[in-house]
């Protein structure tokens, strides 16, 4: 464990809370996209698999179960008890263009042909485009309230602090995940126009809206 | 299967 690993599941953890926390306070969703929601609960769900084969420490298993309840949480929230503030409308991104080349490719590229690390290769691929859905859905509507582009901030940095991490345990313990680190690169590409945005217009007091 | 695959990440 180091600094930017930690620091990179807080910023995790704070991401999963504000989305939740906002949710909950307004009972609202307005502005979610329910599929990317639905994805990370998947990628949560099908990784975690191990904490019913392996227990690493009491830290990773109280992690997990935190990250998947919340996602789960998440997902009740959007699409049964405040369904009406759903704007399914706006959520269409074709998420089956998503699950299925992920899928082809954990089962072609993986570290072992077994069905939990398929699995946990394929949540890996997944979490590294499940944001795409929400995204596409700020850039349809062409804004985003201010808490949600936290929300993003927070995703996007945690991912940013993994990468320093990756460098930090190569250099320090000489381990690499290939897998991981070409998803987690891919992943924070996916951010970075939205983090140009997010510093730009959001910490200047400014309402995230895109040009028409 | 490969044992020695272990995933200590979140």
């Amino acid at each position: 464990m180091n600094i930017f690993r930690l620091t990179g599941d807080l910023s995790h953890l704070a991401a999963i809370i504000i989305l939740l926390l906002k949710i909950w306070k307004s009972r609202s969703c307005a502005g979610i996209s329910g599929k990317s929601q639905v994805l990370f609960a998947l990628v949560f769900t099908t990784r975690y698999l191990d904490l019913l084969t392996s227990f690493i420490s009491l830290y990773n298993t109280t992690m997990k179960v935190i990250y998947i309840g919340c996602s789960y949480a998440t997902v009740y929230l959007i699409y049964m008890k405040l369904k009406a503030t759903y704007d399914g409308n706006h959520d269409t991104f074709r998420v089956e263009f998503l699950i299925v080349p992920v899928g082809g490719l954990a089962f072609l590229v993986n570290h072992d042909f077994s069905p939990l690390e398929i699995l946990w290769t394929f949540s890996i691929y997944l979490e590294s485009v499940a944001i795409l859905p929400q995204l596409f859905m700020i850039s349809k509507t062409g804004e985003a309230e201010t808490i949600t582009t936290h929300y993003l901030f927070f995703l996007g940095l945690y991912r940013a602090l993994y990468l320093i991490n990756w460098i930090w345990r190569f250099y320090f313990e000489g381990f690499f995940d290939m897998i991981a680190i070409v998803a987690g690169v891919v992943q924070t590409i996916l951010y970075c126009d939205f983090f140009y945005l997010y510093v730009t217009k959001v910490l200047k007091g400014k309402k995230l809206s895109l040009p028409a | 299967a490969d044992e020695s695959v272990s995933h200590d990440e979140l």
